[in-house]
C-alpha cells in the first residue's frame, strides 16, 4: 500500500481486502441502522483514505455507491440473501460517506452519511420501453392503491389490525391499467374484525412489522385488488449497534424521517454521526 | 475501471474506484 506521507493519509485500493471489509461492516451497519425504506448492497467503492488517529488507530474515509434491494428496510432476512433490484423495476441507487474506525483490529462506523436516488426515466426506458416507473408517493392512485390494498388485507385478517407505516414505492402500470405499490404495515392492539375506529387503535409497543406488495386493478365499474403480505417474525431493533468501542454512539435522534413526499422518490438519511 | 495516479507527490498508484459488483446506474 503506497503511504503518502506529505498528505497524512494512505490509499490503499479500492478493491483490496482491507478495504472490502471495512465496506462491507459499512453497509451491514447501514442497513442495521436505516429505518424506512429497502435494505441497500454495496455496489462499488468509490474512493478511500486512510487516516492516522491519534493516540492509536486509523480512520477510514470511504465512498461507496449502493444498490437498493427488494428486502425492505426491517425486514430481518439477511442481505446476502436479498435480491438487487433491477433496472427494468426502477432501481434506486445511493451514495454513502463513512468513516470507519480501526483500533485493536475492531472496526467501529463513527460517520454515515447516504443519499439515495432513482435511476433516470430515460435509461429506465432505454432498457425496458414498456416498464413502468416509480411515481410519487403522493400520486393519488398510489395513495388509493395503498389504502384500498390495507383495507383488503385487514378484511380478510384474522388477528390484529395493521396501520401503514410507510408507503416504500409504488408504480402505475398502463397494461393491465393498474396500480403496484409496496408498503409496510405495523400491528395495533386491535383485532381486525373488532375495529370500529382505527384512530383508536394503537401500535404494539413491541413493534410487529410487515411488508405488504398489492396490485390494484382498473376496472369498468370497479377494481380488484391483489395483495399479499409478509409479516416479520422477529422484530428488528433499529439503531441496535452490532458494533462495539467506546467510540461508538449512534444518535437515532438524528436520523431523519423517510422524504415527505418529494418531487422525486429521493431520500437522504444521515445514519450517525459522532467522533 | 478507471485508474488514476497521483503526480506530484508520494500518494502514488490509487486504483480507484473499484470494480462494479451489479451494475451502474
Amino acid at each position: 500500500v503506497p503511504l503518502a506521507t506529505d498528505l497524512g493519509y494512505r490509499q490503499p485500493n479500492c478493491d483490496d481486502p482491507e478495504t472490502e471489509q471495512v465496506a462491507q461492516v459499512a453497509i451491514d451497519y447501514l442497513n442495521s441502522n436505516v429505518l424506512w425504506g429497502y435494505k441497500h448492497t454495496l455496489n462499488q467503492i468509490d474512493k478511500v483514505k486512510v487516516w492516522p488517529r491519534r493516540p492509536m488507530g486509523e480512520v477510514y474515509e470511504l465512498e461507496i455507491d449502493t444498490l437498493e434491494t427488494t428486502c425492505y428496510a426491517l425486514d430481518p432476512t439477511p442481505l446476502a440473501n436479498c435480491s438487487v433490484r433491477q433496472l427494468a423495476e426502477h432501481a434506486v441507487e445511493g451514495d454513502c460517506d463513512f468513516h470507519v474506525l480501526k483500533m485493536n483490529g475492531q472496526l467501529t462506523v463513527l460517520f454515515a452519511k447516504c443519499h439515495s436516488s432513482p435511476d433516470s426515466a430515460e435509461d429506465v426506458l432505454k432498457v425496458c420501453p414498456n416498464c413502468p416507473l416509480l411515481a410519487l408517493l403522493n400520486d393519488t392512485h398510489v395513495v388509493h392503491a395503498v389504502d384500498v390494498a390495507l383495507k383488503t388485507f385487514n378484511a380478510q385478517s384474522n388477528g390484529s389490525y395493521y396501520k401503514l407505516v410507510e408507503t416504500s414505492r409504488g408504480q402505475r402500470v398502463l397494461l393491465p391499467p393498474s396500480t403496484y405499490v409496496e408498503f409496510a404495515v405495523a400491528a395495533t392492539d386491535c383485532a381486525a374484525k373488532d375495529v370500529t375506529d382505527p384512530a383508536n387503535c394503537n401500535l404494539l409497543s413491541e413493534k410487529q412489522y410487515g411488508f405488504c406488495k398489492a396490485t390494484v386493478f382498473e376496472k369498468v365499474g370497479g377494481e380488484d385488488v391483489e395483495v399479499a403480505c409478509t409479516l416479520f417474525q422477529a422484530q428488528p431493533q433499529p439503531g441496535a449497534m452490532k458494533e462495539a468501542g467506546p467510540t461508538t454512539a449512534v444518535d437515532l435522534a438524528e436520523t431523519p424521517r423517510p422524504p415527505v413526499l418529494g418531487a422525486q422518490m429521493v431520500g437522504a438519511w444521515l445514519v450517525g454521526a459522532k467522533m | 475501471h478507471e485508474v488514476r495516479v497521483t503526480v506530484g507527490g508520494s500518494a502514488g498508484f490509487s486504483p480507484c474506484p473499484g470494480r462494479i459488483r451489479h451494475f451502474k446506474v
